[in-house]
């Protein structure tokens, strides 16, 4: 039958998580997904940041070919009018819906996440995004600053909440719409966190005390690094509370302390985010549709935690370019699941942390650019074509090849059936 | 086999790139606009390496120079998981360089 798709994307997202070896992170919503799907530990997007990225797997196209590099041209302007894979699945008879940072919002989407072109009602933008810039970071002195290290008192944000609670509530009540009208859906619902500025409920601060951070194993810059290779972390150090130290370019270094301030708060706003998903989830258990709905957790990059003296993202090591993905297949990476049965139980990360494994996992390489057509074959569509090698005027083919290939041989039940 | 995947018992590779406006870092190196965007880097990657070309880029018609190469990186994931001792200039990567073209 047909299968929906919800589609979770995080920005900055590196797989710091259970479901990924990190033993500190607590991700319990995360994991339990992971543990009903096949986990790819080798994925990689095409560019380590954010609108090139996205434009290249959600049109399924290479940068080369998208043309984009920055943040300031539309692909169908500016290289090839070529469809997207949401497009793909509203000309299928799905209902294509956004939530969040899907698209990267301005010039690169057309100032409408490539609206009506992609999606079948207006995108979703939380009210609070428009703050997130703003002075709402409590310093000792108690007053307010823009600083990148920013737990909060979320009562006390402008509108009461933030941005990602109020992509949750609005992705929950769509699957409320969706399964009402019992109509198929394309929902992709894109979180905010842990991208910068890394503001989060403080509560989470308390799941990492800051004497259990460590630096990264290798904050030094490399010896033998070209120095064309290096990022020099620009967009963190316009933040107030880096800008207050004073930090020298282009190498730095930042004073330990607050590196490790940087890490706790990276890793908090994960736990924050594991909560996000989590509920959403749990909603996908209440309305009845874990059974008929493919999962698909991902990021558009990763992001530097001081390996190689660099933060952010903005280059070509693992720890930027390196991204979750796992794919929750029901009768495929999970048995078939029955009327009612739930599948994913809300977790608190506060509460006792469950070890659990992923389903499968495959450590073969994989890049997001396959995501248009992986999804496409798991929907029971038709595969995009292969593009051609140049493709400007193909609207619709793929320079990604669908993974599905690698689900059933995921290394670790080959290994298992070795060894015995 | 000569597709992105290779064939099923080859290693499939990822790639992936990174523009940067000059060779040593500036105000705008994380970002370049397209038309400062000077070289480009060109990252392959398997499970066992990460092999880059830093190259000369042209923005005004989006080509890159394979034989002009400012800089190269190359990574071994089993003797350098942390990618910190870049091997580039002790190696001969004519295998990797022919591969990534």
């Amino acid at each position: 039958d047909d299968m929906n798709v919800l589609f979770i994307v995080v920005d900055d997202l590196r797989p710091v998580l259970g479901c990924y070896g990190d033993k500190l992170v607590k991700s319990p919503n995360i994991d339990q997904l992971a543990s009903q799907s096949i986990v790819f530990s080798n994925a990689y997007a095409q560019q380590a940041v954010c609108a090139p990225s996205r434009v290249s797997f959600l049109t399924g196209r290479r940068p080369d070919t998208t043309r984009l590099y920055d943040f300031y041209s539309y692909w169908r302007v500016h290289a090839g009018n070529y469809s997207t894979m949401p497009q793909y699945f509203k000309e299928n008879g799905y209902v294509t819906l956004s939530v969040g940072k899907v698209f990267h919002p301005g010039v690169s989407s057309n100032y409408s996440d490539d609206y009506p072109y992609s999606w079948s009602t207006p995108p979703f933008h939380p009210s609070t995004e428009k703050y997130e810039n703003d002075k709402t970071c409590r310093g000792k002195d108690g007053k307010l600053y823009a600083n990148l290290v920013c737990p909060v008192d979320v009562t006390e944000m402008p509108g009461g909440t933030l941005p990602d609670i109020q992509s949750t509530e609005e992705a929950i009540r769509l699957l409320n719409v969706m399964k009402a009208n019992k109509q198929k859906f394309f929902l992709a619902v894109g979180y905010h966190k842990p991208h910068i500025p890394l503001r989060y409920p403080q509560e989470f601060l308390k799941l990492y005390p800051l004497d259990n951070i460590t630096l990264a194993p290798d904050p030094w810059v490399p010896e033998k690094l070209p120095s064309v290779a290096y990022n020099p972390w620009m967009d963190i150090r316009q933040r107030d509370d880096v800008k207050a130290l004073n930090v020298s370019f282009p190498y730095g270094p930042l004073p330990d302390d607050f590196q490790r301030q940087i890490r706790q708060s990276y890793y908090a706003a994960i736990s924050y985010l594991d909560t996000q998903v989590g509920l959403l989830l749990n909603a996908l258990d209440d309305v009845g549709l874990s059974g008929r709905t493919i999962v698909v957790f991902t990021a558009d990059h990763g992001w530097s935690l001081g390996e190689h003296g660099e933060w952010a993202k903005y280059s070509n090591f693992d720890v930027a370019t390196r991204v979750p993905l796992m794919f929750y297949v029901p009768g495929v990476t999970t048995s078939s699941v029955s009327q009612g049965e739930r599948v994913f139980p809300y977790r608190d990360p506060f509460g006792h942390i469950l070890s659990l494994v992923p389903k499968g996992r495959s450590k073969k390489a994989v890049e997001l650019v396959s995501l248009f057509s992986t999804l496409a074959e798991l929907a029971g569509l038709q595969v995009p074509p292969t593009c051609p090698q140049t493709s400007f005027h193909v609207a619709r083919c793929t320079e990604g090849a669908s993974i599905v290939r690698y689900f059933n041989a995921s290394e670790e039940k080959v290994e298992e059936e070795k060894n015995g | 086999c000569d597709d992105t995947y290779g064939c099923f018992n080859e290693e499939p590779v990822a790639f992936s790139q990174y523009p940067r406006p000059a060779d040593t870092p500036q105000w705008n190196s994380d970002k370049p606009k397209l038309k400062d965007i000077r070289i480009m880097g060109y990252s392959m990657r398997t499970i066992d390496y990460r092999y880059t070309v830093w190259v000369r880029f042209y923005p005004n018609n989006f080509s890159a120079n394979f034989e002009d190469v400012h800089a190269g990186e190359l990574y071994m994931v089993e003797t350098d998981p942390n990618q910190d001792y870049n091997i580039y200039n002790n190696t001969s990567h004519g295998f990797f360089f022919k591969k990534i073209l």
